[in-house]
């Protein structure tokens, strides 16, 4: 007999407390808070854990904190491509979109992609024409768009055109914080 | 990156896992997020898995499944199969990120090999444990 529980993450990565402020710190511990809650709050109103982390989830790709929806990090091109995935235990059946760019919840579609495909992974342009005959709706690329992440973009190719090297062993020798949100 | 695991009343384990890749990607660039086994993982009779790092490592080391059949077919607990996972086999690997982990019976484990994950649990009948650094 076990008990019910959530976990949930917003990203690792070159985090010290040199590079947080105490507002900012703040704040990422009250949207984890926020989130962990509302899936926690499913779960022990005997939910199912497939609601609470796609809840979880959702609350964190609406939050400009972290890279996943808004917030995302940019392509090279100065545009958002999103990836998502989902997958239950119970079953091992598992639904994923890559490379959408004008779903407003990735997450929401994977789940899509498990229920009401026959398919696992889903792309591009293929995954928001099944997205667009499910009824979701579309939103701007440039709803993801923050300040921050457009600085993060311009420093990471000023880097990469800089060297000497070729690009893909320039791109490795970018910190981390570049490689992932 | 963000993601979530579960365990629900009925035992039932599920994962989830959203992100923006990396910055400046180019040519169609996917990382782990969205590849069962890589990033994401739920299986009732082991765990469930959702992972945040540098996604071609756990493409080429499919961490998310690994940590789970480590424990479905070694019959070890989610710490020992998390650490072999994130902290040898991956960081031997050069490979730098972080799992959360909820196992069948609502164990919860979250190990990172980086300076810091932002991270949170809850298992029931206890507090919520938020924390961003390794310490």
């Amino acid at each position: 007999q076990g008990k019910f529980a959530i976990a949930i993450h917003g990203g690792a990565g070159t985090i010290t407390r040199a590079n947080l402020n105490d507002e900012q710190e703040a704040a990422y511990k009250a949207k984890l808070d926020e989130a962990i809650s509302a899936g926690y709050a499913i779960l022990a109103d005997g939910g199912s854990s497939s609601d609470a982390v796609i809840a979880a989830v959702q609350i964190m790709e609406k939050s400009p904190l972290f890279n996943a929806a808004k917030g995302a990090v940019y392509t090279w091109e100065g545009e958002h491509e999103l990836d998502a995935s989902f997958m239950r235990g119970d079953t091992l059946e598992a639904g994923a979109v890559a490379g959408v760019k004008r779903i407003a919840s990735p997450i929401a579609l994977a789940r899509e992609v498990q229920e009401k495909s026959v398919h696992v992974m889903l792309s591009g342009v293929g995954a928001e024409q099944f997205a667009e005959q499910q009824g979701f709706e579309f939103v701007d690329n440039k709803m993801f768009d923050t300040d921050h992440r457009y600085q993060q973009l311009q420093d990471a190719k000023a880097k990469i055109m800089e060297s000497e090297q070729p690009e893909q062993q320039a791109w490795q020798q970018l910190d981390t914080k570049y490689k992932y949100g | 990156t963000v993601g979530a695991v579960a365990r629900d009343k009925q035992g039932n384990l599920a994962a989830a896992t959203s992100t923006g890749g990396m910055t400046a990607k180019r040519y169609g660039r996917i990382g782990d997020s969205p590849i069962i086994g890589a990033g994401t993982w739920a299986d009732n009779e082991s765990c469930a898995v959702s992972a945040t790092g540098h996604g071609e490592y756990f493409i080429r080391y499919h961490v998310a499944a690994d940590i789970c059949s480590r424990m479905k077919y070694q019959q070890v607990d989610v710490k020992t199969a998390g650490d072999a996972v994130i902290h040898g086999v991956l960081k031997d690997a050069g490979g730098t990120g972080g799992v959360i982990i909820v196992d069948h019976k609502g164990n919860v484990h979250m190990p990172f090999n980086t300076e810091g994950m932002y991270r949170a649990s809850r298992v029931e009948g206890g507090e919520t444990e938020v924390a961003i650094y390794q310490d």
